[in-house]
């Protein structure tokens, strides 16, 4: 099945 | 020294709406700006920005930046003491532990305010790279919504595919299977248009309990607009007329 992606894999952290 | 003044006080009712059932506490930030969050979800999937310009309000000042920290819920009690008609001007000082709604009725007749205790919040700002998008769909907010809320009773994902002829919501469930295609379809009035611009067809698949909090935001504006790129989180947006925007960011199912 498909996983649910995390936005911090897209977004670059503080 | 933060105040703001909102003489159509319902709108500053109606994004807190818009972000409390997906956001706990966050931190808003205020400065010249305008009136700003970013804040994401306790699981990390999805992301509300949210902009009130300045020049939005009728009054705004501003002294240096400042960052309030609410309790959404906590926040959402106080604004829903407001009558729908009534002004609303948010004021705190440089010190910062409370912020203060006052509330004002139309005929000036009643005068209310309402201390909200602010709180430190530990936020994670996150950088969101600027994109040029393979698909933009604008389309009805309304009809958006019910296509979310219509799809959740039959599954809990949605299959977005974005290609020249459309823009298809597919989902699947133990019951069986649905599609709503929505056609690009300019002839009619502005508000309930369906506009696709691409540059090249895309798919994406996201959970639908999120997509459903985001059009709760559907009472700030006609029209929504979806943004997506291959495996990229899509960015669902309404503009506040005149003061800025509510924006979600949702990352995408990726097959293993």
């Amino acid at each position: 099945g498909a996983e649910q992606a995390s936005l911090l894999s897209f977004f670059k952290g503080p | 020294m933060f105040e703001a003044r909102l003489v159509q006080g319902s709108l500053l009712k109606k994004v807190l709406e818009s972000i409390k059932d997906l956001v706990t506490d966050a931190n808003f930030d205020c400065s010249n700006n305008g009136f700003a969050l970013q804040a994401m979800d306790s699981s990390h999937v999805s992301l509300v920005a949210l902009l009130l310009r300045s020049d939005g309000f009728e009054h705004y000042r501003c002294d240096r930046n400042m960052t309030m920290g609410m309790n959404l819920s906590n926040m959402s009690k106080m604004l829903k003491c407001a009558g729908n008609e009534d002004i609303i001007t948010m004021k705190a000082d440089d010190t910062g532990d409370v912020v203060t709604f006052m509330f004002e009725s139309p005929d000036q007749d009643k005068i209310s305010d309402f201390e909200l205790k602010l709180m430190d919040i530990d936020s994670e700002h996150l950088g969101i790279p600027d994109t040029e998008y393979a698909a933009t769909v604008k389309m009805p907010s309304s009809e958006f919504m019910r296509i979310c809320r219509d799809l959740s009773s039959i599954g809990d994902t949605v299959t977005i595919s974005v290609s020249k002829d459309g823009v298809k919501f597919s989902t699947t469930g133990d019951i069986g299977q649905a599609n709503i295609t929505c056609r690009q379809n300019t002839s009619v009035d502005k508000e309930e248009q369906t506009i696709i611009e691409l540059q090249e067809p895309v798919t994406l698949t996201f959970a639908l309990r999120y997509l459903n909090s985001f059009t709760k935001a559907t009472p700030l504006a006609p029209t929504v607009q979806l943004q997506m790129s291959k495996e990229l989180p899509v960015v669902v947006q309404y503009l506040i007329a005149d003061m800025g925007y509510v924006r979600y960011y949702l990352a995408p199912k990726i097959e293993d």
